[in-house]
């Protein structure tokens, strides 16, 4: 028996939009200690990366381990049925070869159930090994969306360049070149607003626009979003999700010329 | 995605 409560349904909502833009399906990988979640874009270019901790959950029951393959735009379908305050039960027998999400509105006076068949899907598990990054960088995740956003209009691959006094966002293209600059803040009362950057040494490295715009579909789950650079080694996306876990995008930089 | 790599090349099959 599998069964994942979360009171608010726009947590589990938050984290769909931030992973379906990228993948079409995917593995949850269900166990005692949480929910996991690894899987490939299809160009195999970036990865997603989320882990929902058991703790984190309102009730959280995992009899034992389970794969359980879903269809993301199906699942958003069922997900869009619940409210924003509605609380969220995902159900499953042991060997099921279905999925049941249930939502309660809060004075309880509506209950709906939702079943979804399950996918058998043949991913590919990556190891990722642990890397001491020589640029991280901790910025609001609103900030970092608008820079993606805005640069991403003059051209395909964004430059990110990283010193100790801070990160500079280059793009050029067709109609010209833009640079977003921003400084490193010692703004310790509004941590929320800083801008900090812990450097070994520093790194210029180039990646495709398009898939920073997908990995920001994650901003509604954090205020803030860390990026971890070294020198020819993917980039690390990570959003923290408060109390529950957090979701990392892996994105292979571009080969130098 | 041009003159992208990919994940393949940096990360091992687990």
């Amino acid at each position: 028996m599998f069964e994942a409560r979360l009171t608010s349904a726009a947590t589990l909502k938050k984290v769909l939009e931030a992973v379906k833009e990228l993948l079409n399906e995917a593995s949850f990988d269900c166990s005692d200690s949480g929910i996991q979640l690894q899987a490939m874009d299809n160009s195999h270019v970036s990865l997603v990366s989320l882990t929902l901790r058991s703790d984190g959950f309102d009730k959280y029951r995992c009899d034992r381990s389970l794969t359980m393959g879903m269809n993301l735009a199906s699942m958003s379908k069922i997900l869009k049925c619940a409210n924003n305050d509605d609380t969220v039960t995902i159900k499953a027998q042991d060997d099921a070869d279905t999925v049941t999400f249930v939502f309660e509105s809060k004075k309880q006076e509506k209950i709906s159930d939702y079943e979804m068949k399950l996918m058998n899907l043949d991913q590919e598990h990556l190891g990722i090994p642990e890397t001491d990054f020589s640029c991280v960088i901790r910025m609001p995740s609103v900030e970092f969306a608008r820079i993606v956003r805005d640069l991403a209009q003059f051209g395909e691959t964004v430059l990110i360049c990283c010193t100790k006094e801070g990160v500079k966002f280059s793009v050029s293209g067709d109609v010209g070149s833009a640079n977003v600059k921003l400084a490193q803040t010692n703004n310790f009362d509004k941590e929320e607003e800083s801008v900090s950057i812990e450097m070994q040494e520093p790194v210029s490295l180039s990646f495709a626009c398009q898939y920073l715009i997908s990995f920001t579909k994650a901003t509604p789950l954090s205020p803030r979003v860390q990026l971890s650079m070294s020198s020819n080694v993917p980039l690390v996306v990570e959003y923290e999700i408060a109390e529950l876990g957090y979701i990392r995008y892996y994105l292979a930089p571009k080969i130098e010329d | 995605v041009g003159n992208q790599t990919t994940l393949m090349k940096f990360f091992t099959k687990a």
